[in-house]
């Protein structure tokens, strides 16, 4: 119970310290269990400093920081018992063009050491293009779903048109 | 997937190892498709499902085509690295399918066999996935962290080993 | 009291079905009062059918329609009291493609018929390229904002540094 | 504005009419110049100007150049149009500042003039300008229509007329 709680709570610390320093090429982060001394009452806080800037708590960042910051909070979660399959929808909605990349080189990254499967729901041109097989889903005839496999420039082209 | 929200023939996702991108227009169905996932999965919270009720989750019908009785999701797991697990471990595939009647509630199928709700929820519990491991994170997910009181974010952490 | 509210929620619906019929280039929608007689204790639903689709509710559409609806009620509240000046803070954010383009073909219409002064934060490159003039804001200098005029190229140019 | 938030030195924003785009990459400071728009508007709330005390609107240092003492706001705006309320309709344009210095509170001038707070709110209220309006979409306010419970959601419309 508490015990789990709190060596499982270190290794997700550990974890998206890292990745977080990964995702924001520098800076530093840390999770924070607050409130209360018994873990399962306490609650979980998320302290960020982007390179350069101070650390502050999770709600004092910038919409695309916070974003990245959530981010790593995940993969920290999930590599912590990583599953061969995991998806991702739309989580780059925020990130601006470097973020981006360098969201899609960690992705690229754990794909090729751990084996996993990603499958990145996205309307961003750049991570598109990262990827290395693209689906997409149409609504040609109102109402009905189709699913095609698709090369970039189709992708780009069915995401100009509906 | 077949009758599954807007997906209303039978469609298949083929889920290769590496980077698989998932794009079109909006409202064009492909959160549909990591709910159809997270379903055969074994989730059941409507707000997990944006359905209020299970039913919703079954092609409602257009104007031109009528609704379906029934929805059914299978998915299916290439087991060669013997990582499920026990009873699982040594069988070589593994096939789950989810299916749901109108009004009649769900019925799980393990390669053919009937099985109950909680059989498929382990079978994926164990192995970090499911319905509720951090692997699945839908199109809210960022906003609740960055939203969420300080004690409902902390069961993000539940989802770890 | 009650009876300005009724009024200027009459307004408010009249602007939202016509502004939620130009962005979705069909569909219609509605607002409604409800759960108690007495507006002021009342909840705001929102319905909406964008072309083709049954009428639902808000939270049953996608991610994208959703954030598509909201705008058309920000419009459709903004409209019925328009100040000289309106600030749009990546309200773009969910929106594909062909969404963008119709968000912006309003801008232009309430820009050049009403003469109101726009400022819109996008990280999107479809709005960039749709506006009159572009500002841009770097932080060179660690944690120091600047802003500096520029043109499409030199933003896209920024957009993809930091 | 000066000294506000990221924005240590003196910046002009020119807002001609017609469509401007502000652009840059996360964390740049595009939402810190909408906020400080709200701010000399008259608004307090902490959730509206991400900030738990007004003193953390004042540029607060970083490694190389120490924290200020000031943060202040000017908008200038052109009433040709004579659009202004009472008693400003005749006058060709109008100043408006707010300064806040640290520990001391905010104040308010208005064409030089010291002024109260309930001034320089009323001025923008009766244009349907103002910080409450409904003309300035903050970067939260998508989601907050998505996610609000009715009875929440059914403020906005007490920004129209
Ligand atoms: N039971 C159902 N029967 C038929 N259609 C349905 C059903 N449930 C949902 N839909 C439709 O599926 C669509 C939603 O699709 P989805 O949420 O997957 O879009 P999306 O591709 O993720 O879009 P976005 O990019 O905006 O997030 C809606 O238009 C809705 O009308
Ligand atoms: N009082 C302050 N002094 C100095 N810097 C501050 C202060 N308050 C906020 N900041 C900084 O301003 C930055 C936030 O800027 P802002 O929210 O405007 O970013 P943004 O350009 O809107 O980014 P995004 O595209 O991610 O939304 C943060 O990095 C924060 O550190
Ligand atoms: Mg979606
Ligand atoms: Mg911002």
């Amino acid at each position: 119970g508490r015990n789990r709680l709190r060596s499982s709570f270190d290794q997700v610390n550990d974890n998206f310290k890292k990745i977080f320093t990964k995702l924001f090429n520098g800076g530093n982060a840390e999770l924070k269990l607050i409130g209360s001394d018994d873990p399962l009452q306490s609650g979980l806080e998320i302290f960020a400093s982007p390179p350069e800037k101070k650390m502050q708590s999770l709600s004092l960042l910038s919409g695309g920081e916070q974003a990245l910051t959530s981010i790593s909070l995940i993969f920290a979660v999930y590599l912590s018992n990583p599953s061969p399959l995991c998806i991702l929808d739309e989580v780059d909605a925020a990130l601006d063009d470097t973020n981006v990349s360098r969201f899609c080189d960690i992705l690229k990254y754990l794909s090729d050491e751990q084996d996993i499967s990603f499958l990145i729901v996205t309307h961003h041109r750049l991570t598109m293009a990262k990827m290395n097989k693209l689906l997409g889903v149409t609504m040609e005839e109102k109402g009905i779903s189709k699913l095609l496999s698709v090369d970039l420039e189709k992708a780009v082209e069915i995401k100009e048109a509906s | 997937m077949i009758g599954f929200k807007s997906f209303l023939d039978r469609t298949e996702v083929n889920l290769t190892s590496g980077l698989t991108g998932l794009v079109g227009p909006n409202g064009c169905g492909k959160s549909n498709i990591v709910e159809a996932i997270k379903w055969v999965m074994g989730e059941n919270s409507p707000k997990q499902m944006r359905s209020p009720e299970m039913n919703s989750i079954i092609f409602s019908g257009t104007n031109d085509r009528p609704s379906r009785n029934f929805a059914e999701v299978i998915i299916k797991i290439d087991n060669s690295e013997k990582k499920l697990p026990y009873p699982f471990t040594n069988i070589n595939e593994i096939e789950i399918s989810r299916k749901i009647e109108r009004d009649k509630g769900s019925t799980y199928k393990i390669n053919g066999k009937n099985a109950r709700a909680r059989d498929v929820q382990l079978i994926f519990a164990d192995s970090g996935t499911g319905s509720k491991s951090s692997g699945i994170v839908g199109q809210g997910k960022i906003t609740e962290i960055i939203e969420s009181k300080p004690e409902v974010r902390r069961n993000i952490l539940e989802e770890a080993a």
